[in-house]
């Protein structure tokens, strides 16, 4: 079962949620964590020094083999991130089938995991459409803010595109809110819109905004493994039930 | 005067910082807002119809004849963008001076305005490039967060390389800490950490986390017009006269 997390709003919790989900799932199951950022937050969010990766998805988009760029990390597996991998969308502009690389590659060792997770960046670019056209279904997080909605409007026509156009079968697994202040009233009018529009996806768990998850990156490890009695922690907990609960129906 | 609003992070206040500024510039200065991120958050952000735009960004990159895509909204000009945009990546690829495309669009304009202010995408992709090859000076928003100073590293390194190889004189106007919490640990942590690293690009002027940001982003106005007193309206107005300031200096 591979997985997108994807939105190409920034700092919508994208890196988080592939971070917690992950983490939490590869408890009782194998899993397999991709970072397609340039950025590497993902990478940096398990302590992985990059310096130190002789093979990242960089490699992968350029040359395959995606199996010697797997690290095992704190009980996950993971594709790391640099900034290496910005030069590779220059690189690969025109290539035949650049859109397929990241499919190919996670075609051959997908069976011997129970959810691939992919970390997509802000931008609906080569990266992301990579992820999407390799990924059985797309996880959207969704911050309870103002340009939310516009943002939603645009990526769910970039899934219809990549169905269409490049005859993938990629289906909504569902939209999560994340970082949401239930104090404020924006966050609450577009958690109304959000609820209004897209209500059959909509997860029932909101992640709450919740300090414990920046402190956690300062230490170098997802919000649920930090602090399991944070209240964001127990939100992602909750969507990870509810995650595999859809996945079994679907 | 022209100054790019980059940051390659997602969600760290560029667009809440170019229409602010913008917004309290025009006061007293003529200004010019161009919006070069597909997102088109900042035309959102003044209200503006993306339907009812005849001639965007995307145009402009495209085909040139900047003057014919300013709209004048609320006391301000502004050249919109849309999604249209991002279709633009990829015909401009390849393209014999595709980063110069803005600049050459500008250097025929900027004569009219005492400042240009350009928002930038989360991305360091083609659109963030022509901004910054069109741009006097780079003015960076960070938010105090963990995954700030790796990302700051590697912007730094692209206004080299804009200098270096694109012959350019791009200089760092400064850098100034958004959305900031002052109750967490962490926030304040990477406050010392980028104060330790950057201390004399830092704006003295720190942008405090605040609700009215978000409300007033739904009411479609920049906070400093729809609410005064909030605590980041009078950060931005602090931050506007530090910035012009430093223009002066230079
Ligand atoms: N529930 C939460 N409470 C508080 N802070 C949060 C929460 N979720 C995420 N954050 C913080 O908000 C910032 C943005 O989150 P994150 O990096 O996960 O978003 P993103 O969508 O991956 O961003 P990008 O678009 O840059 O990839 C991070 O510094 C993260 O630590
Ligand atoms: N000082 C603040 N207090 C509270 N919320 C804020 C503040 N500044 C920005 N925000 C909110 O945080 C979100 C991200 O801000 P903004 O869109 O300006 O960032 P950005 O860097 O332009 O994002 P992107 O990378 O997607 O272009 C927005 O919803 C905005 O309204
Ligand atoms: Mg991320
Ligand atoms: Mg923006």
């Amino acid at each position: 079962m591979i997985i997108s997390i994807a939105n190409q709003k920034g700092g919508c919790g994208k890196t988080t949620t592939a971070a917690n989900l992950g983490a939490l799932l590869s408890v009782k199951h194998k899993v397999l964590l991709v970072d397609i950022d340039p950025q590497g937050n993902l990478t940096t969010h398990f302590g992985i020094n990059k310096a130190e990766q002789k093979r990242t998805i960089y490699d992968v988009m350029l040359n395959g083999r995606i199996e010697e760029a797997i690290i095992r990390k704190d009980g996950i597996d993971i594709v790391p991130s640099t900034i290496d991998l910005a030069g590779a969308e220059v690189e690969l502009t025109g290539k035949i089938g650049r859109e397929y690389i990241l499919n190919n590659e996670l075609k051959r060792i997908a069976r011997k995991y129970d959810y691939v997770i992919i970390d997509t960046p802000p931008s609906l670019g080569i990266f992301t459409i990579n992820s999407l056209v390799a990924s059985d279904y797309v996880l959207i997080p969704v911050q309870a803010e103002f340009f939310a909605l516009e943002g939603l409007t645009q990526l769910m026509r970039v899934v219809e595109l990549v169905n269409s156009r490049l005859s993938r079968n990629l289906k909504l697994l569902g939209m999560v809110i994340t970082m949401f202040n239930s104090r404020t009233r924006s966050s609450n009018e577009v958690l109304e819109d959000v609820r209004k529009h897209y209500s059959k996806s909509l997860f029932k768990t909101v992640i709450p905004r919740n300090v414990t998850v920046t402190d956690s990156t300062m230490a170098g490890s997802p919000a649920v493994r930090y602090n399991k009695t944070a209240s964001a922690s127990r939100a992602y907990v909750k969507l990870a039930s509810e995650f595999e609960k859809k996945l079994k129906v679907k």
